[in-house]
């Protein structure tokens, strides 16, 4: 996975 | 979006504004750590970089463009506030910031066979973002218990902050077992985090859900 893709919380 | 992780972010919400009504209203700053204010504008800084290269929803892009901009707000008020007695703002923060990136240069998502260099150094400071946050808290802590004039909007700051952290990890037992998503970092560091907060709300449950009807 790219950064972000699954980074999605803050 | 589940219920738990919604309203971990709406009470994060809150605690900005509780902060910025504080800031405001009193035109004091007293008993508001600018250290921990500025650690948390670094925790935003550095997880938030994602702006420039991922798009998730309209959700994300604005809470973390207002999270970044509230902070940095807080900050230049606390920092250039005549009034605030930075007495007892004493906390060592190199002794949390430098391990913080010393374990986010070791332990990290990175793949270094996929991505190239931005994204990966992207990463380590995705992963300093989520240690430093977990322990950004502990110079407001100490000023809380060194203090006695607290006030109480500061201590609800702290309590606004305190069920974010507990919700998320509540986001995280949800996610898990319904989606199969997991970021081990992210969650032992929430629970260390939200751990520092049980020493707050001992405070806050003598100092203020004790005193208030007198």
């Amino acid at each position: 996975d790219a950064f972000g893709d699954s980074k999605d919380e803050l | 979006m589940n219920i738990f992780r919604f309203v971990g972010d709406m009470s994060h919400l809150a605690s900005f504004f509780l902060l910025l009504a504080k800031l405001i209203y009193t035109k004091s700053s007293t008993g508001v750590s600018l250290k921990t204010q500025a650690l948390y504008l670094t925790v935003f800084v550095c997880r938030y970089l994602d702006l420039l290269v991922a798009f998730v929803s309209w959700y994300n892009e604005l809470m973390k463009i207002f999270f970044i901009a509230a902070s940095a707000y807080i900050v230049y008020v606390v920092a250039t506030s005549t009034r605030n007695s930075n007495a007892s703002d004493t906390y060592r923060v190199e002794f949390l910031v430098i391990p913080a990136l010393v374990l986010a240069c070791f332990v990290n998502e990175t793949h270094w066979s996929k991505g190239g260099w931005s994204l990966n150094v992207m990463e380590i400071l995705w992963a300093f973002s989520i240690y430093l946050e977990a322990v950004a808290v502990l110079p407001q802590l100490k000023m809380l218990h060194q203090l006695e004039d607290t006030t109480n909007i500061t201590m609800h700051y702290m309590a606004s902050l305190g069920i974010y952290r507990a919700f998320y990890l509540l986001n995280w037992v949800y996610r898990l077992y319904y989606e199969g998503y997991w970021h081990p970092i992210a969650v032992v560091a929430g629970i260390v985090q939200t751990l520092l907060y049980a020493d707050f709300f001992i405070l806050y449950y003598q100092s203020v859900l004790l005193r208030l009807p007198s």
